[in-house]
């Protein structure tokens, strides 16, 4: 139930990063990534990286964390995760 | 998949495909609820080694094994960080976490893009035939990204990286969500990383038909299959007491009703509920069903769901009718019990006689399979259709494919209905969607890859576009199920594929991640957006005068606005520019238009195209001039370049808002 209601409370979004913004105290993009979102939650983790297609990761996050985390430097945009469907 | 490769000539063309390395150096990477590995249309057999540049590979997992792979199914991943993070942890006694497909709908879309032959397949005796899937030399990789929950966007984008990285050559994803704008939807973000690669990107244009505007996956650098029928079909008879008949189609095989007539109730009479008509669970009286056939008006709930609330409510048998929703469209399934869907005309006729008569009776007789049959195809009633709501410059869908009632492989997991009361196993199994034309787009093209590894996927697209027929034998215009009428360019986009002809289009309308994005920009797109889908920062040049207009695209979707308080007939004149390169030998084509309406005038120029050498590029402008006309007309027609051997075919839709 504990699960569930946390699982409520955030929603899950895709957030792009401009890897040419990459401030010089990191080596890995990674680390990057991990520090951006630490700075906005304490609990939420980083499910996916991606470096292919976007570059960024995508997370579970409150709104406020999302809010927070969009004023960051390097933050394209957050996006929240969509349902897609067989056809 | 049996009888498509002959209804769209592949057993003519083997010559001209090449069948040897070139193929079986391809993979096609599709996205969907996993794999059934120990379906027959995985055999490797006659496969060489998997291509040494092939970075993929299988994971282990519940009920998966890697070493079910072969040189034939080559990866098998899954991604359920996002399913799980939305649902909860996957419940393994339900669903296997790992490549497994324990819905059919992945083995049936990969194996009809890349099976390999299998003689003899059948369902219950239906469609008998060897299956095989389109590029049946190319080598599958299955990106398990769809749960019982659904498929979510961070496990798709994760899916579509993965395949990109692991050398995908083709990516065939027959799932959607709407029609957000390119910007927010993953599917044409992970589209355009795949198409800067070389990718070839096949997706499916949704099953929300007939209704215009409804189509998904419509950026340009996708290639949007809509679905159309085949020559073949699966009749069963409803014979009435009164001594009418009507046909109607099936796919059950199980205890055939009794040669004599069975009391017939209308569900909607046997209802305590108020849409008892739709057969819903827990409406029927069985009282009021019991040992009669019962008639069901399709819609809201499955198909084979109300065969199974009639079986359970005691009923003998079902006629499912058609509403005006879906008009003549038949869809096969197989029931659980003698069950026929009818169309909308037929299901009139038959509550006619069940609404007149004190002691209504019938009977439902199976016909087998009939092959031949004609007008084929037909625009699905189901298939999306244009206009495109997120850029109506550009023509969507890209073109049909056969997507009703299609046989191909299937999950040992899961019965035939899907139903969990179904306790059959089949190895293959029918079903309809664009989820079914959409691998067989993705499986020619990997042939047409295979014949022209040259070839951008801008350049297959427009290959398999340009090439595509849009009118019977008989000169009549491909027909449109739901209406019964002639379909249009809105329905069918550039038309039906023609894979022999597609391998040699004689000119290919090219496109370049440059063209990609400059489209980009003249949709007014902020950095930051175009970042998102080009994942690169991309600045649009202020002096420069973009316009979408320009894309170089096979196709003119051409959107006049309609002058308010004019008062007079202004004529506007929008104009396309277009980059033809020659891909065959050299020659003069000259252009012809076709359009029955007076309300356009059309000039192209210049009227004829000279190419010398291979590869030549010749641009042309059309002009399109037009008066006010009333919001919501449209109109449509055709432009072809020709060299009298070559017919290069462009349609061009009309209208106005």
């Amino acid at each position: 139930a504990t699960e569930k209601q946390q699982r409520q409370n955030k929603k899950t979004y895709i957030v792009h990063m401009s890897k040419s913004h990459m401030p010089a105290d990191f080596v890995e993009h990674k680390q990057w990534y991990d520090a951006s979102l630490r700075s906005v939650s304490d609990s939420a983790e980083i499910m996916y990286t991606y470096d292919t297609v976007i570059h960024g990761f995508s997370t579970q996050l409150t709104e406020e964390e999302a809010e927070a985390l969009e004023k960051q430097h390097g933050i394209v945009s957050i996006m929240p995760e969509t349902r897609y469907e067989l056809h | 998949t049996t009888r498509t490769p002959m209804f769209l000539g592949l057993d003519m063309a083997n010559n001209m495909f090449p069948a040897s390395t070139s193929e079986g150096d391809l993979t096609v990477g599709v996205l969907d609820t996993g794999v059934w590995p120990e379906s027959k249309s995985f055999d490797d057999t006659g496969l060489g080694p998997v291509p040494s540049s092939w970075k993929g590979q299988c994971e282990e997992g519940k009920n998966f094994n890697a070493a079910t792979c072969n040189r034939k199914l080559i990866g098998a991943r899954f991604f359920s960080k996002g399913y799980e993070a939305i649902q909860g942890p996957i419940d393994e006694s339900k669903e296997s976490k790992s490549p497994r497909d324990d819905d059919g709908h992945g083995t049936h879309t990969s194996t009809t893009a890349a099976g390999s032959a299998v003689s003899d397949a059948n369902l219950f005796g239906y469609a008998s035939g060897t299956a095989r899937g389109m590029a049946a030399r190319a080598r599958v990789a299955m990106y398990k990204v769809c749960w019982i929950g659904g498929c979510f966007s961070t496990d798709i984008l994760a899916a579509m990286e993965k395949a990109i990285d692991d050398g995908v050559n083709v990516l065939s994803l027959s799932l959607g969500g709407g029609s957000p704008d390119y910007y927010r939807d993953s599917v044409a973000i992970g589209a355009f990383g795949a198409m800067e690669k070389g990718i070839f990107v096949s997706c499916s244009a949704g099953n929300a038909g007939p209704s215009s505007y409804s189509l998904s996956n419509e950026a340009p650098w996708i290639t949007t299959v809509g679905a159309g029928t085949l020559d073949r079909d699966f009749p069963a008879y409803v014979n009435l007491g009164n001594g009418m008949n009507f046909t109607g189609v099936s796919l059950y095989n199980g205890t055939a009703l009794p040669d004599t007539l069975l009391p017939f109730v209308y569900a909607g009479n046997a209802s305590n509920s108020t849409s008892g008509n739709l057969c819903m669970s827990g409406t029927l009286v069985p009282e009021k069903v019991a040992g009669k056939i019962v008639l069901c008006d399709r819609g809201v709930t499955a198909r084979v769901q109300k065969g199974e609330v009639v079986k359970e409510a005691g009923g003998a048998g079902m006629i499912l009718a058609n509403t005006d929703s879906n008009g003549e469209e038949l869809v096969a399934d197989a029931h659980l019990l003698p069950a026929t869907a009818v169309g909308q005309k037929s299901g009139d006729g038959i509550k006619k006689y069940l609404f007149s008569d004190p002691n209504p009776t019938a009977t439902i007789i199976l016909g087998g399979t009939k092959v031949g049959i004609q007008p084929s195809p037909v625009v699905a009633a189901f298939s999306s259709r244009g206009p495109s709501s997120i850029t109506t410059e550009i023509l969507k869908p890209d073109l049909i494919a056969p997507g009703v009632n299609i046989l191909a492989g299937w999950s040992g997991a899961v019965g035939p209905t899907g139903l969990s009361v179904d306790n059959r196993r089949v190895g293959f199994n029918i079903i309809s969607g664009t989820s079914m034309s959409c691998p067989h787009v993705s499986g020619l093209a990997t042939l047409l890859k295979g014949a022209h590894p040259e070839w951008s996927p801008a350049a297959i697209r427009s290959a398999l576009m340009t090439t595509a027929y849009t009118a019977y034998k008989n000169g009549e215009q491909l027909q449109d199920i739901a209406t019964g009428k002639a379909s249009t360019p809105f329905d069918y986009g550039a038309g039906h594929v023609d894979p022999q002809k597609a391998l040699d289009p004689g000119l290919i309308y090219d496109l370049t991640t440059d063209d990609y994005l400059n489209f980009l920009c003249a949709l007014n797109y902020t950095p930051s957006q175009i970042t998102v889908v080009s994942n690169r920062n991309f600045t649009c040049n202020d002096s420069v005068k973009y316009s979408v207009a320009d894309l170089n695209y096979p196709s003119f979707a051409v959107p006049f606005t309609t002058g308010l308080g004019s008062g007079g007939n202004k004529v506007t004149v929008l104009k396309y520019t277009r980059t033809l390169t020659n891909v065959g030998a050299s020659g003069t084509y000259k252009v012809s238009v076709s359009f029955p309406s007076e309300s356009v005038k059309i000039a192209v120029e210049p009227a004829a195209l000279s190419f010398s050498q291979m590869n030549e590029k010749k641009m042309y402008t059309v002009s399109f001039s037009a008066n006010s006309m009333p919001s919501g007309t449209k109109d449509f027609g055709r432009l072809q370049w020709s060299d009298g051997n070559h017919v290069v075919g462009s349609p061009i839709a009309i209208t106005w808002t």
